[in-house]
């Protein structure tokens, strides 16, 4: 274990060993190919390095790369572990992991959390909540009186904040989502249930001896 | 009624946080 190497087909940055990805994640061997493939689909989109770019990320998710969006960019930066601006295969695989059926809550809760720190402070403050309710807003070409949107954070946070200091810490997020766990749909994607189907040609490029599988 | 959700209900309506349209190629 551990000593295995990729050949030339499959040299790009960052690209590592299907069978030690699969050994640190809920994915197969199998699953870790035909993610390969849809790596290999957006991170050639616009420049083909082996890396997925915000842009080449924007595009895949909105089939329209010129698109900014809050959220995207959001998620974008919690794939781009190593804040390089750009995501690895093994990264791109780590980060999904967290949202396969199988991972657990916690990891899912703590992704949220990070998600909707924008700041990075540690807490999810009221100014970040509206910050994003705006953003919602503007995407979905809703319009809400500034009233409504101040009685929406009211609302939350009077369930959210329980120690009342404004801003919601990572124990009162955690009690906030497991009372509304409609919260963490966004956090499971069925899609990775049955990736193989989805990405049949990783047979056509699969290096890993079937045992191994 | 928007202000009978929470607020994350509503942000997680963002197509920027829907990853399934990734899966889409």
């Amino acid at each position: 274990m551990g000593c295995f190497h990729s050949t030339a087909s499959r040299q790009c940055p960052g690209h590592e060993d299907p069978v030690f990805l699969a050994s640190q994640t809920a994915f197969s061997v199998s699953e870790v190919e035909a993610l390969f493939e849809l790596f290999k689909s957006i991170s050639s989109s616009v420049i083909d390095d082996g890396l997925i770019s915000k842009e080449e990320f924007q595009l895949a998710l909105f089939k329209n790369k010129k698109k900014e969006n809050l959220f995207a960019n959001r998620i974008f930066d919690l794939f781009d572990v190593k804040r390089k601006g750009v995501v690895d295969f093994g990264d791109f695989v780590r980060v999904l992991n967290v949202f396969h059926p199988n991972a657990s809550q916690e990891d899912k809760i703590d992704f949220t959390f990070k998600l909707y720190d924008l700041d990075g402070t540690g807490y999810i403050e009221r100014d970040e909540v509206r910050q994003m309710l705006i953003a919602i807003l503007c995407e979905s070409e809703l319009k809400l009186a500034d009233e409504t949107i101040e009685q929406i954070l009211d609302k939350t946070f009077k369930e959210a904040d329980v120690n009342l200091d404004g801003k919601i810490d990572k124990s009162e997020w955690h009690q906030f989502v497991t009372k509304n766990p409609s919260l963490l749909k966004i956090m499971t994607l069925q899609y990775l249930r049955d990736i193989t189907t989805t990405f049949p040609s990783f047979v056509f490029h699969s290096e890993v001896d079937e045992m191994a599988t | 009624k928007p202000t009978a959700m929470n607020a994350f209900d509503l942000i997680n309506m963002s197509k920027g946080l829907n990853l399934g349209s990734l899966f889409d190629t």
